[in-house]
Parts: C-alpha cells; sequence; structure tokens
C-alpha cells in the first residue's frame, strides 16, 4: 500500500502535466 | 472503468484511473490499519502540477472566443483545485496520525477528484476540438447552399476555386479525427461518409457543368429543368453526407457489445 500511494499521486501529477501540455498545444 | 472516446484521452487518463481503481480496492482490504507514508513530498508536486494547470486553464479561458469551452473549464478547474486541497488535508492529517481514517478518505477522494476534473477538463477541449472541425463542415454546407447562383461558366470556376480549398480542410480535419477516435463503428461511420463526400465532388461539378451548358445553349426547357433536378439532387446526396460527418463528429456513446 505505501508504494502504491506515492505511485498513485505520482501518476497523478503526471496526468495533469499533460493535460496542460493539451491545454497548450491546442490552444496555441 | 471509464472507456475513453480519443486515443489522447485514453492516453493521459487511462492509466490513472487504473490506479485509481486498484488503490480503492486496496484501501478497502487495508482497513484494519497499516500506517500509512508520509506522503508530503508527493502530495506537494501533484498541488505544484494542479496550480500550474489552474493557471494556464484561466489564462485559456480568458484567451478563448469559444463561449461553451469558457463556460465548462471553471467547474473543472474548480473541481481538480478542490481535490488538490483533499490531498493536502489527508498528508497533514497522516503526518499527525499515519493511522488516520479519515485521511485514507480524503487521499481517495482527492485522486477520484483529479481524475474527474482533468476528465472533463480533456472533454470540454475535446468538444472544443470537435466543434472547430463542425464550423469547416458548415463552411463547405454554406459554399453548397449557393450553388443555385452558379449559372455562368465563369461563375463556376471561381465556384470550384472557393469550394476546393474548404473541402480539403474539411477532408483533413475529419480524417485526423476519424484516426483518433477509439471507437471503431463511429471511425468507420466517418470514413464512408468522407469517400462518399470525395466521391461525390466531381459529380456535383459536372452536374452544375451539366446545366450551364444546358441554359447556355439554350437547350430544350425540359432539358435544363432535368439538368438542374440533378444538380440539385447530387448537391443534397453531398449535404447529407456532410450533416452526417457533423452527427457523427458529436457522438461519444459506446456500442457496448464492441467494448465488452
Amino acid at each position: 500500500l505505501r508504494v502504491g500511494w506515492e505511485q498513485l499521486l505520482t501518476a497523478v501529477a503526471r496526468n495533469i502535466n499533460e493535460v496542460e501540455n493539451q491545454i497548450l498545444t491546442r490552444d496555441s | 472503468m471509464p472507456v475513453f472516446h480519443t486515443k489522447i484521452i485514453e492516453s493521459i487518463l487511462e492509466p490513472v484511473a487504473q490506479q485509481v481503481s486498484k488503490l480503492v480496492i486496496l484501501h478497502e482490504e487495508a482497513e484494519d490499519g497499516n500506517a500509512m507514508p508520509d506522503l508530503a513530498m508527493p502530495v506537494q508536486t501533484v498541488k505544484l502540477a494542479v496550480d500550474n494547470l489552474v493557471k494556464v486553464g484561466y489564462d485559456t479561458i480568458n484567451c478563448s472566443e469559444d463561449q461553451i469551452l469558457k463556460q465548462d473549464m471553471p467547474p473543472a478547474l474548480n473541481r481538480v483545485e478542490e481535490a488538490s486541497m483533499l490531498l493536502l488535508q489527508a498528508s497533514q492529517l497522516l503526518r499527525s496520525d499515519p493511522f488516520s481514517a479519515p485521511a485514507r478518505k480524503k487521499l481517495i477522494e482527492g485522486s477520484r477528484g483529479i481524475l474527474q476534473g482533468t476528465s472533463a477538463l480533456l472533454l470540454a477541449f475535446d468538444e472544443s476540438e470537435v466543434r472547430k472541425i463542425i464550423r469547416v463542415c458548415k463552411n463547405v454546407l454554406e459554399y453548397l447552399a449557393i450553388v443555385e447562383v452558379v449559372d455562368r461558366m465563369e461563375d463556376l470556376v471561381t465556384y470550384v476555386k472557393n469550394l476546393s480549398p474548404v473541402l480539403t480542410t474539411m477532408a483533413k480535419q475529419v480524417d485526423g479525427r476519424e484516426k483518433e477516435l477509439t471507437h471503431q463503428v463511429h471511425r468507420e461511420m466517418l470514413c464512408q461518409s468522407l469517400d462518399q463526400v470525395k466521391n461525390l465532388t466531381p459529380v456535383v461539378i459536372s452536374g452544375i457543368k451539366i446545366y450551364i451548358t444546358a441554359k447556355e445553349n439554350f437547350q430544350m426547357p425540359q432539358q435544363v429543368v432535368d439538368a438542374q433536378c440533378n444538380r440539385d439532387y447530387m448537391v443534397k446526396k453531398m449535404r447529407d453526407e456532410i450533416h452526417e460527418i457533423i452527427r457523427v463528429l458529436q457522438l461519444t456513446t459506446y456500442d457496448e457489445e464492441e467494448w465488452d
């Protein structure tokens, strides 16, 4: 479970960055 | 498990969606209470990412001319921000009590909230992209609507010259969209209609040409009427296919059998 939460939060942060990239790409 | 209708949305959300589902199950199985790790660092990383996303999101809202996008984005951004606060509260609770049950609950709610918020954001953007393609389709429809005023050969030359780039843009954008969809049936429907439009283009132009020739050569009135009917019929067929493209572009439901 320990590794699970850290992995999830890392994935969540990556996911947010990818969404941000999508917005920037489509916006340009 | 949610099903995402475009490849890009699927590639971004699917891994997180899977992990959230897995962790919810793990969490439920771990109700006996194992100590939770200190999650301050990863939560801080998420918060920074969320702060950036919210900033970029509001910049986009301010610059966009798409009223629906401007309306759809703020609730999604709020959802992500609130979820980030839940994660922060969870990590603070865990610092004082690594066994805290409310902290676990907030972690799950926060992770889910971020997934839902980012999903809503991506969908809002995707819908905005679809609206852009539909605008191009409607542009073609507008050109087709003025076919009745094309009654001289020089008009036809101008007409074709103006119609061609709009048709090419539409074909390119619909083709790109088709490749991006995960739903096979919708992809095939778009492909079929686009092929029809491509096949009908020379037929429509030829129909206009025949009508102009009949008119200019003072052929029998019935021949002119027939040529006009044929032209209108071909134009209608093309318009119907473009309306079908517009309809399919807006579909997001899924063929249950296929996904099962």
